[in-house]
């Protein structure tokens, strides 16, 4: 899912 | 995981450690603002909800668990504590940080990646935490004396997001990410608002003397 490309990050 | 993105996730959490380091060994939170520090559990409370939801690493459940815990607690030393709380500077530390909540949150509101309850407030996290840090820099402007543990704690806070600036241009071009202006423009925003601070502080460091901001 796309949308967790930038989630895992801090 | 690049290394910029590393060496920025090591300077945030060395800050949270000098903090905490200056609260344990000198019982003392004398130049550090309650403002801020509770606009930063706010800002991981908000963002870092997906715990529950979605898993990405170990290393990831991680740290959002240490600066879950570290921020409560230093925001519970601050209010509770019965020695800290007494070196608490309350009169200088008069910045009305509720006025940043609002705007925040109608920001993300209107303008996220996704209007979804999970994407609205990581991205209210993402503004709040941008301009989280203004509580402490106006309490440092008016404090006489700040201890090198205060100084190095914000540097280290301000230098974190610099380096995740580093990142988002290496995972945009090295690995192709997409365009992510909220996050990108927030942490420039961030890093821009320690300026200031990064030049006195440089300074004072090449000179050996003692950090002051002038007022």
């Amino acid at each position: 899912e796309e949308d967790n490309e930038e989630h895992d990050e801090l | 995981m690049n290394v910029f993105r590393l060496a920025g996730d090591m300077t945030h959490l060395l800050s949270i450690m000098v903090l905490l380091l200056k609260i344990h060994s000198m019982k003392s939170c004398a130049g550090i603002s309650l403002k801020t520090q509770e606009l930063y559990v706010l800002v991981f409370a908000t963002r870092y909800l997906d715990i529950f939801t979605t898993y990405f690493s170990f290393y990831n459940t991680v740290m959002k668990i240490v600066f879950l815990v570290t921020s409560f607690s230093i925001v519970w030393y601050m209010r509770h504590h019965k020695v800290v709380r007494q070196t608490y500077d309350r009169d200088q530390d008069t910045f009305r940080h509720h006025l940043l909540v609002i705007p925040c949150f109608l920001l993300a509101l209107l303008i996220n990646h996704r209007f979804t309850v999970r994407e609205v407030l990581w991205t209210f996290s993402l503004y709040l935490e941008a301009v989280a840090i203004l509580p402490q820099l106006v309490l440092l402007q008016r404090s006489r004396n700040i201890d090198n543990l205060t100084g190095n704690y914000v540097f280290f806070l301000g230098a974190y997001r610099g380096l995740y600036l580093f990142n988002w241009i290496y995972r945009y071009m090295a690995e192709k990410s997409q365009l992510r202006w909220i996050p990108w423009i927030s942490g420039l925003v961030q890093t821009a608002l320690y300026a200031d601070f990064f030049y006195y502080y440089i300074k004072s460091w090449k000179k050996r003397e003692k950090l002051q901001l002038p007022a």
